[in-house]
């Protein structure tokens, strides 16, 4: 109870209540669990048949690692069937039932696999009798019988030739895991059905490209994923929007990646820090006319810095090759807006020629109190 | 945390219980500015109206509230757009704080590392939180100390999972100190120079963690996450 919540129709009773059976108020709900994604059905329903309450708790249970491992002995061609039929029973929508694998199955799998198990010590889930499983089958309605083409290895793994199933990540790492060699056959990006990063051997899902998260080297699945006019500038999903609407405090870009990085400081020249705001991609100084120190604390608060600031105002022929200015515009102080951008506007004349100079600290962070001393 | 010890009241300032009634505790959080908090995404799985939950800081023993405890009603959720709920990757989430908390000695943010710094494997670092100890669920913050293991040497105790770069591995292969149930989304920290210490993981998954089938813990890589965490920290305080 403390990690999973409980369906709605259970909640007039006390939900961590043991006694309270989950399979009174269980319902179907969908596959989750990693391994068992390729079976014939889709829906499953808790409590399991190893006891677990959750497919989270069957992720992490021992059987789930068991079995797949026990597969890739190949002791019996339906093991992973009947496993997964025990880890995310199939639910019948109609009756919100589980419906458990056939005996014989149970039978077959315990039978050709227990003693493999028994070589390195260990032993068949305890949970299995198979006498609890029915022998009638009636049309897989009663219980559950694998086709003759069900697959053995989950998603996750890859099939060798032999048939083992070894992790889908050790495919093509360099190192054969099959007996045959074959998870290190066939290793182009290509053949295995995904995008090769450029100027790198990594392969990722073709969804990935132009998705907005860099999952290549150096980000090059996000490159040349737009082509934006000159005029115009790309967002970070790759969208364009007009030069002119960049860092001028309203979102443009669906990201919001317009509004993004917009204050900085300049380079450090002379120990002095210049307030630096990027409208339109352009750096702009920030002229000193007006400016009071409640903007000097909104300037680093948007750098994610600290206060309290050093405002200094310094003298244009203190820094001869400056670039252009921006002003607070005129009744700034009414305007209802969260970023110093939104304050500013270009064209103006500078009229105390002096720019804002800043001196943000950083935030403390990381520092435990020191341990109080106590005489012996 | 299996292995630890009951930690001093106040030594991990930054360390939060994320609760939602009736049962109270559900996951470690961790504080990294006034009013923001990281934890893992699968905390809030079936739970994410922000209503339900609240964070409590500056508590040692979960039982006996304390004079330097504060409580916040949890305002925004948010969960990372690739949380993967089969696999487990990408288990991040931020939380936002209906008011900002005050920062004393016995609640302060912890550092967060830069977008390139990486914590080597063998570094000793330590894990907190109020989850299992493998024979019972304690009320006092329990403290341990993991080493750091590469991907590679963790993808070796997974078979059936992929270790991802978006995960961080810290344990022994004995188990012997490890996180467990109740401490998802707690820090893992590790000391850097000047005494400062810098959040490198969340706790996010392993094995089960009190039975036979041992092995490290698996984290969440919080230097991945950086430039996600800063983007939704800044859209979330300035742009919305």
């Amino acid at each position: 109870c403390t990690s999973t919540s409980c369906p709605d129709i259970c909640t007039h009773s006390s939900p961590c209540d043991m006694n309270n059976s989950q399979a009174n108020c269980s319902q179907c709900e969908p596959i989750t669990l990693e391994l068992c994604m390729n079976l014939p059905y889709n829906y499953t329903n808790y409590p399991n048949y190893l006891g677990h309450r959750t497919q989270k708790e069957a992720s992490i249970s021992w059987e789930s690692s068991l079995f797949p491992a026990l597969v890739q002995t190949n002791c019996y061609k339906y093991l992973m069937f009947f496993a997964c039929t025990i880890l995310v029973p199939k639910c019948n929508p109609q009756t919100n039932q589980r419906i458990p694998p056939c005996r014989a199955l149970c039978e077959q799998s315990k039978e050709r696999c227990e003693s493999i198990l028994g070589i390195v010590g260990l032993q068949w889930p305890e949970d299995t009798d198979c006498s609890q499983f029915p022998e009638e089958n009636l049309d897989n309605h009663i219980c559950l019988t694998p086709d003759e083409d069900v697959e053995e290895c989950s998603p996750s793994h890859f099939k060798c030739r032999s048939g083992r199933c070894v992790l889908a990540s050790r495919r093509c790492d360099g190192q054969a895991d099959c007996e045959d060699d074959s998870d290190e056959e066939n290793c182009g990006c290509k053949e295995r059905g995904l995008w090769e990063c450029p100027s790198s051997k990594l392969c990722i899902k073709h969804a990935m490209i132009c998705d907005g998260f860099p999952d290549c080297p150096g980000g090059m699945d996000e490159t040349n994923c737009s082509f934006c006019r000159k005029d115009e500038i790309t967002c970070a999903n790759h969208d364009c929007v007009p030069r002119k609407c960049w860092c001028d405090g309203q979102i443009d870009c669906a990201d919001k990646s317009d509004e993004w990085n917009c204050v900085s400081m300049s380079e450090n020249k002379s120990s002095l820090m210049f307030l630096m705001v990027h409208r339109s991609a352009i750096k702009y100084h920030v002229c000193a006319d007006e400016w009071e120190e409640n903007l000097s604390y909104l300037a680093c608060k948007q750098m994610g810095l600290g206060g309290p600031p050093v405002t200094e105002m310094v003298p244009e022929y203190k820094q001869p090759h400056h670039e252009k200015w921006m002003n607070l515009q005129s009744e700034w102080e009414r305007k209802n807006t969260s970023t110093l951008q939104a304050l500013l506007v270009t064209g103006l004349p500078c009229r105390s020629r002096s720019m804002v100079s800043l001196l943000c600290t950083k935030e403390d962070c990381g520092r435990r109190p020191a341990a109080r001393m106590s005489k012996r | 945390i299996l292995g630890g010890r009951t930690s001093r009241p106040g030594r991990w300032p930054w360390q939060c219980s994320l609760q939602s009634e009736p049962s109270g505790h559900i996951c470690g959080c961790v504080l990294i500015a006034k009013r923001w908090v990281l934890t893992v995404a699968h905390c809030f799985e079936g739970r994410e109206n922000p209503a339900v939950w609240k964070v409590v800081f500056g508590i040692n023993n979960l039982d006996h509230p304390s004079v330097f405890m504060q409580t916040r009603m949890v305002k925004t959720i948010i969960l990372h757009p690739r949380y993967n709920r089969a696999v487990v990757d990408y288990d991040i989430s931020i939380v936002e704080l209906n008011a900002d908390i005050n920062e004393t000695s016995y609640v302060r943010p912890v550092c967060l590392p830069s977008r390139e710094q990486r914590v080597e494997p063998d570094t000793y670092c330590y894990i907190t939180g109020w989850g299992h100890m493998g024979n019972k669920m304690p009320f006092k913050l329990q403290e341990g100390e993991v080493r750091i293991i590469s991907l590679e040497h963790c993808q070796a105790y997974f078979d059936m999972k992929t270790i991802t770069t978006r995960m961080l591995c810290a344990g022994y292969e004995s188990g012997t100190v490890d996180s467990c149930m109740g401490d998802s989304g707690g820090p893992l920290v590790c000391e850097q120079p000047a005494g400062r210490w810098t959040l490198f993981g969340l706790t996010s998954w392993g094995s089960v963690c009190f039975s036979k089938v041992l092995g490290p813990g698996v984290y969440s890589n919080v230097s991945h996450f950086i430039e996600w965490i800063e983007r939704q920290i800044y859209i979330h305080t300035f742009l919305l």
